[in-house]
């Protein structure tokens, strides 16, 4: 209905806002009807405007900044109405340490309200994670899982037993 | 709402079954080398959501998500993925946590007070069965089950790898779309 | 043939002119933060090399590519990019290295022997030209110089930020040009 | 001419199928035409299968097992043919630890021919470099260039890789 999509509109966009000027250091993040005279059927644009840099498409932007909006965005539709899970594959691969760090952040902030799970390389993402699980192929083309848990990393082989019951 | 396990048996690279747990909250991170199977636990749990394209999960027929053996494997007969959720209202009688999820419609009991199990079979054989709570269920009960959650058809709660600046290249309606499934 | 340098001025985030020199062989890493311009480097040589598509380097329109300001400058009215190798053999006058480039076509004298500077060059008034050593060319005549070498139209030898797998989404009938250009 | 075109077809492969095996340690990594009967215009499909997994379409392969193929073909086509320069953005962002490492050594092993241009975050990838650019955006939105030469990194990267494995 169109009072609940202006109403979930404005309310993402507020978070989309001030997640941005959070992750960017500042700048302009939000999202524009494209056609603001037809709220019922209008496309929505995403303008993205790091700090310093004048407004152009978000085509144009770097690999690790247009990550960095993306994640802007859906960390504040959760903002506005959690998930109950949410999957991250990688989403960390363009980003540099530093952005990764801000990530990160953003994550840790999200986290009581949502279970998050995150595929990843990076040890610096590894870090804010409660739980660990490693996936090997110890026999070729076979995928195992182990887990750890990282507040209690004596509690790894336990859980391991656990799992394969 | 609260995801609690993933179970896969016969999925992609997951020849025996194998299992997640998990507190509900919090961060996860799943980690290994190139190659070991990350990215088919994602796949597999867009499957079980009720994935309708082969090519979304890198397959050319469905029939590509069932084990197909390896050097010391034969293949497997049959993929079966199941998601456990659980709904703390539904175990308590009052309303639950509201995360996005509408009260679940004609849910079968469950063994567990507020358990919603969720399960995605395909046979070799082509035939395919989802199931709630162990009772055989249609494909629209699992999408209506998770509508405007961002884990519907429009699941915008899942990036797959290499594709997060799909909400960037997108068409205005389709980024439309996306803010009426959270609305 | 070397690749000795390559010169950026007005072009994306190179406001001023920025030289990046080159021993010919080896590898040179270009680093730095997310946004700072690495990118813009890939597609300042793709674009001086003749790329027609403004969406391939990331633009709605090729007057995208023009630096068009910031925070405490104003945009620029002209993009330039200058491309310089080294052909030893036009230099020694003897057969060069046969790493791929077909002899010059009427290549215009250059300021150093065996050097070859290709130029292309946007106002903002939309006016365009390309160079070769200097002197006005078509586009035709930069395409011509490096075709078979992996850096002509079909330029397998330059990999964009996120295009990796390209080569293996494409169909059979374009992996096929790719072999030709190598022919 | 179709002449060409079987020479390129089988020279290139020929050095593909050997580089595959050492990226990946074993496995089948090669072109098919995709209408053997007619070479002089078939397409050409693409085979590739990691030791101890099962042949399967490309499509299945993970982000990292993408990239070290292709990286394979291209490198086996430039040992046929080799071109002035190549420029590679960021093509080590889905790769781990260890297969970053044997990515730069095919790299290296290449650079005699070539000059490679290569645009990435990973450390690990910068150590084979003989020179640093360093892109900067001290000013907001202007992009300004530092270039450092390394002092012989090749020793110390070849060390560190020989330590790897
Ligand atoms: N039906 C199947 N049966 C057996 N193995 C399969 C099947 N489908 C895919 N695989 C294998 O799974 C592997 C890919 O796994 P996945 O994409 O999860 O890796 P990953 O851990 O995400 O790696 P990366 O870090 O490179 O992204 C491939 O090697 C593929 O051959
Ligand atoms: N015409 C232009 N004028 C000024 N700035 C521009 C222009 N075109 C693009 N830019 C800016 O260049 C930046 C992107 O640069 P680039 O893609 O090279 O980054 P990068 O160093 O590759 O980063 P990453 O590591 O994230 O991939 C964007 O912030 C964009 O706003
Ligand atoms: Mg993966
Ligand atoms: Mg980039």
């Amino acid at each position: 209905t169109r009072k609940k999509f202006t109403a979930a509109f404005e309310g993402i966009n507020l978070h989309f806002r001030q997640v941005f000027a959070t992750l960017f250091g500042g700048g302009i993040g939000e999202m524009r009807l494209s056609d603001p005279d037809n709220p019922g059927e209008s496309g929505i644009d995403i303008v993205a405007q790091p700090p310093g840099k004048r407004l152009q498409s978000v085509a144009l932007l770097s690999g690790g900044e247009k990550s960095l909006t993306v994640m802007a965005l859906l960390m504040a539709t959760f903002r506005y109405k959690p998930s109950p899970f949410c999957i991250l594959d990688e989403v960390d691969s363009q980003l540099d340490e530093s952005n990764t760090v801000r990530m990160r952040s953003l994550l840790k902030e999200m986290a009581p309200e949502t279970q998050f799970i995150v595929i990843t390389h990076s040890k610096t993402t590894m870090e804010v994670a409660e739980t660990l699980y490693g996936v090997t192929m110890g026999e070729a083309g076979v995928s195992r899982l182990v887990s750890v848990r990282m507040s209690d990393p004596a509690a790894g082989a336990e859980e391991q037993d656990r799992e394969r019951e | 709402l609260r995801l609690k396990q993933i179970d896969l048996c016969g999925f992609k690279s997951f020849c025996d079954r194998e299992r997640l747990r998990f507190s509900g909250t919090g961060i996860a991170a799943v980690v290994g080398p190139n190659g070991c199977g990350k990215s088919n636990i994602c796949d597999a749990v867009n499957w079980v959501l009720g994935e309708q394209s082969a090519k979304s999960l890198r397959g050319a027929r469905m029939h590509d998500v069932i084990f197909n053996g390896s050097r010391n494997r034969a293949p497997a007969g049959l993929a079966t993925v199941t998601l456990i959720l659980h709904d703390s209202g539904l175990a308590s009688g009052s309303a639950g946590e509201d995360n996005g999820m509408p009260r679940p419609v004609r849910l079968p009991a469950s063994r567990a007070p507020g358990e919603i199990a969720v399960t995605r079979k395909l046979f070799s054989s082509g035939q395919s069965k989802y199931m709630l709570n162990g009772k055989v269920v249609r494909l629209r009960d699992v999408q209506d089950l998770f509508l405007g959650s961002g884990l519907g058809p429009n699941h915008y709660a899942i990036i797959e790898q290499g594709r997060i600046g799909r909400l960037l290249s997108a068409r205005a309606l389709d980024r439309r779309a996306f803010v009426e499934e959270a609305a």
